[in-house]
């Protein structure tokens, strides 16, 4: 039931339209 | 007016609500008043849109610090939940400013919000890195320096996502004891 998040994951959303 | 998709809009909740903090070193002005909150965040679109937007940690002056922690928790020895607890300090020399810092922070950062150290999220509390002439400095600040076998594992997890070789050993402090130190160092209570 907990929100784990690996780096690669993460990061896919660095560009993301709600991230800019 | 542009249409934008439903799933454009959705975000990822994170596990925990994260603040992140900076301080600048103004010696006219108390410590606490030099450290800010800057804002908090409970999703990976909004780590990012703050992350995006901030200055790059090694582009700080020197005295500088960011830092990021739990919602709640204040990046400093005295709040309640950093009080018994310590940091796993990660020593930069003055190379690694421009080749390593940035890489490092970032990972670190990415351990915080996606819950790298599993069971052991509890134990911890934050991470700062200090932009410092004599030597960067980044610490990962968990919750109490009694729990050995957790600071253990919590610090070869780090070494691991930083991809520090073997060979170079970082140590674990005790808040109590860096606020009591005598010389320039306090000794560690554990090293991987």
């Amino acid at each position: 039931g907990k929100k784990h998040y690996d780096r690669e994951f993460l990061l896919q959303f660095q560009n993301d339209y709600n991230a800019i | 007016q542009q249409i934008v998709s439903p799933d454009m809009l959705i975000k990822h909740p994170l596990q925990n609500r994260w603040a992140m903090w900076f301080f600048k070193n103004d010696k006219s002005k108390e410590w606490t008043a030099n450290l800010k909150l800057i804002t908090a965040f409970d999703t990976v679109e909004d780590f990012w849109g703050l992350y995006n937007h901030i200055q790059k940690a090694s582009r700080l002056p020197s005295g500088c610090d960011y830092s990021l922690f739990k919602d709640g928790i204040q990046p400093m020895w005295e709040d309640a939940s950093n009080k018994n607890g310590g940091r796993w300090l990660v020593n930069l020399n003055k190379n690694q400013r421009q080749t390593e810092l940035d890489n490092f922070w970032l990972e670190t950062l990415l351990c915080l919000i996606g819950e790298a150290f599993d069971d052991l999220t509890d134990d911890i509390c934050g991470a700062t890195i200090n932009i410092r002439n004599k030597g960067d400095k980044l610490g990962l600040w968990t919750r109490d320096a009694r729990r050995g076998d957790a600071t253990l594992q919590i610090g070869k997890k780090l070494k691991e996502r930083l991809k520090i070789p073997q060979k170079i050993g970082i140590g674990f402090q005790a808040h109590s004891d860096t606020a009591t130190k005598a010389g320039s160092t306090a000794r560690d209570r554990y090293r991987v």
